[in-house]
C-alpha cells in the first residue's frame, strides 16, 4: 500500500523569505 | 491543457505525518499539518486566503488568487476544478465538491473567496 508524505497534499505558492 | 489528478487524494490514502502517524486522507485535521510542519526542519505552513475563483469550463479548471503569507504576495494558480486546498478549521475544499467526490471519494466543502486555505514555504535558512 503506497504511503505518501503529508507534505505532498498541501501547495508550495511561494519561495522562501521574503521577496 | 495536460491535467493532473493526484494519486493521493483518493479516499483510503495512507498519508504520513512528520511523527511518523499514518492517517487516512479523508481523516486529516488541521493540527495534523501544523503540528508535522512543527516538527519539520525545513517546512513552514504559510495561511493563503483565497481572493478570486475564474471558473474556466472548457478547460474543467479554475484560476485561483491567493494572498500567501505575513508578506501577502500575490499568487495566481489553475487548477482542476476538483482540486482538494485543505482550509484551516474546515477541511478539505474545492471548487467542484461533487467532482471531487466523484474523482476521488474524497467528502470536500465549497471553496470560497476569503477562505484561508494551508500552503507550505520553506523555513528561512539561517
Amino acid at each position: 500500500v503506497p504511503v505518501f508524505p503529508w507534505h505532498a497534499l498541501v501547495p508550495f505558492l511561494t519561495n522562501t523569505g521574503p521577496p | 491543457p495536460q491535467l493532473h489528478y493526484p494519486p493521493h487524494f483518493m479516499k483510503g490514502s495512507i498519508i504520513q505525518l512528520s511523527n511518523g502517524e499514518l492517517k487516512r486522507v479523508e481523516d486529516l485535521q488541521t493540527d495534523d499539518f501544523v503540528q508535522s510542519a512543527e516538527i519539520s526542519s525545513d517546512l513552514k505552513i504559510d495561511s493563503s486566503t483565497v481572493v478570486k475563483i475564474e471558473f474556466n469550463p472548457d478547460h474543467s479548471t479554475a484560476i485561483l488568487g491567493f494572498v500567501v503569507g505575513e508578506h501577502k504576495v500575490q499568487v495566481t494558480v489553475e487548477a482542476t476544478l476538483e482540486h482538494p486546498f485543505f482550509v484551516f478549521g474546515q477541511g478539505w475544499s474545492s471548487c467542484e465538491p461533487d467532482r471531487s467526490l466523484h474523482r476521488y471519494g474524497l467528502d470536500c466543502q465549497k471553496l470560497s473567496v476569503g477562505d484561508v486555505c494551508i500552503s507550505l514555504t520553506h523555513k528561512d535558512v539561517q
